[in-house]
């Protein structure tokens, strides 16, 4: 499924 | 977290703090455009939305506040400290940044990872972020003489974007399905509207003359 990613950086 | 991010996230942080430290000593703001600055304050207000509700480390937090608090507060200074507003060139500073916006608005809501309110506002503040510097350029072709801390300023601010793209170069080659292309090429365009300043900027450095970029 579409993954979304994580937003981890700034 | 590697070594080309953390660079990145120092060297991000040190253009801010470059800034503040200009305009809180000195009272002065000459040679900053506004436009740009209140760019970055949109930037980070729509991209740190899910700051209070995706936790992702306690470094990730306190980098998110204070890149929202410097960025408000030199809008702030810039506008209504009486000392620094003095200091700012209104007849100089006249990029229309509303031609910025809308574009990236209407780009983020057709390219994007996902249409939901967040994910279009993420896109849009990185599409944004890439062309928020473009006042601040412009100004700078402008006023023939720039001081040595708006030289720092958006020499470490193009820097801390190049030092990014090392970190998705990196994090492609170690983290499986690491893709992600509206960041790479937004952070791309970013560092390629620097490309010139960063040749003015080293050879004025090399040649140990004041930096002025061509008219």
């Amino acid at each position: 499924e579409e993954c979304i990613h994580v937003k981890d950086e700034l | 977290m590697n070594i080309f991010r953390l660079a990145g996230d120092m060297t991000h942080l040190m253009s801010v703090l470059v800034l503040l430290l200009k305009i809180h000593t000195i009272k002065s703001c000459a040679g900053i455009s506004l436009k740009t600055q209140e760019l970055y304050a949109l930037v980070f207000a729509t991209r740190y939305l899910d700051i209070f509700t995706d936790f992702i480390s306690v470094y990730n937090t306190i980098m998110k506040l204070i890149f929202l608090g410097s960025s408000f507060s030199i809008v702030w200074y810039m506008r209504r400290h009486k000392l620094v507003r003095r200091s700012y060139d209104k007849e100089q500073d006249t990029f229309r940044h509303f031609f910025l916006v809308l574009p990236c608005l209407l780009l983020a809501l057709v390219m994007n990872e996902k249409f939901t309110f967040k994910e279009v506002m993420w896109a849009f503040s990185l599409y944004l972020e890439a062309v928020a510097i473009l006042p601040q350029l412009v100004l700078l072709q402008r006023t023939k003489n720039i001081d040595n801390l708006t030289g720092q300023y958006v020499f470490l601010l193009g820097a801390y974007r190049a030092f990014y793209i090392f970190n998705w170069i990196y994090r492609y080659f170690t983290e499986p399905h690491y893709v992600h292309w509206i960041t790479w090429i937004s952070g791309l365009v970013q560092t390629l509207l620097y490309a010139d300043f960063f040749y003015y900027y080293f050879n004025s450095w090399k040649n140990n003359v004041k930096l002025h970029l061509p008219a």
